[in-house]
């Protein structure tokens, strides 16, 4: 779940 | 959402400061350069995803490629100072004096422990983040030294904490309307602005109160 997200913020 | 834009636009805003102030004025008074060193590492290590072509958006690449950019042209000018202006290059690489090992060893074991998985991707991106959250300490350090900072270093850090301060309702507003809670982020995050707190207690203080700046 964590990971899905990982990379989408700046 | 609101929060997450206007984060960036100030994170953004930091840059500016710094990038239009030293073109322009050819003074690198009071900034330290091993702490923009540690943000061109910061953004190389982080963005490194651009690479794989998984791109998430037309802004947020083009966010990544300007982060990366600027950063660079920020060391770029420094550099161009130390054959303009010597002895201002010289007074600023004097007092830089934090060893800056003790913050990438340290970032580095903290990767090894606290990742999503162990590849070189996701080792770098965690490491960007622990040494994102201590990469002004350099400065801080420098400012407190000197206990005087100019309007260029005050501005400059302000933008920059107001950013990570942004970035924390924008974490609270995903985790109720995504139910996102990336904890890495959320933890190194705080652990910056932490750092900042004691900062903008004093510039809130001295500079919106319209005394001087002035650290302890």
């Amino acid at each position: 779940q964590e990971e899905k997200f990982a990379h989408d913020e700046l | 959402n609101i929060f997450r834009i206007l984060g960036d636009l100030s994170h953004l805003a930091s840059i500016v400061i710094l990038l239009r102030t030293v073109q322009k004025t050819r003074q690198v008074d009071g900034i330290s350069l091993k702490t923009q060193l540690l943000y061109v590492l910061v953004f190389c290590t982080r963005y490194l995803d651009l690479l794989t072509f998984r791109w998430k958006s037309v802004y947020n690449t083009l966010m990544k490629m300007v982060f990366i950019g600027a950063s660079v042209r920020v060391i770029q000018l420094i550099q161009e100072c130390k054959t303009r202006n010597a002895v201002a290059y010289k007074d600023m690489m004097a007092r830089d004096t934090f060893q800056i090992k003790y913050l990438v060893g340290p970032c580095a074991i903290l990767a090894l422990v606290f990742n999503y998985k162990f590849t070189v991707l996701e080792l770098c991106w965690s490491f960007s983040l622990w040494l994102e959250s201590v990469a002004i300490l350099p400065q801080l350090f420098m400012l407190s030294r000197s206990g005087k900072a100019g309007t260029l270093t005050t501005h400059y850090i302000f933008a920059l904490g107001l950013y990570r301060a942004l970035y924390i309702p924008n974490w609270i507003w995903r985790y109720y309307t995504e139910g996102r809670l990336e904890k890495l982020s959320v933890f190194t995050g705080l652990l910056q602005t932490a750092l900042y707190s004691d900062f903008f207690y004093i510039y809130y203080k001295k500079v919106i109160k319209g005394a001087g700046f002035e650290l302890p």
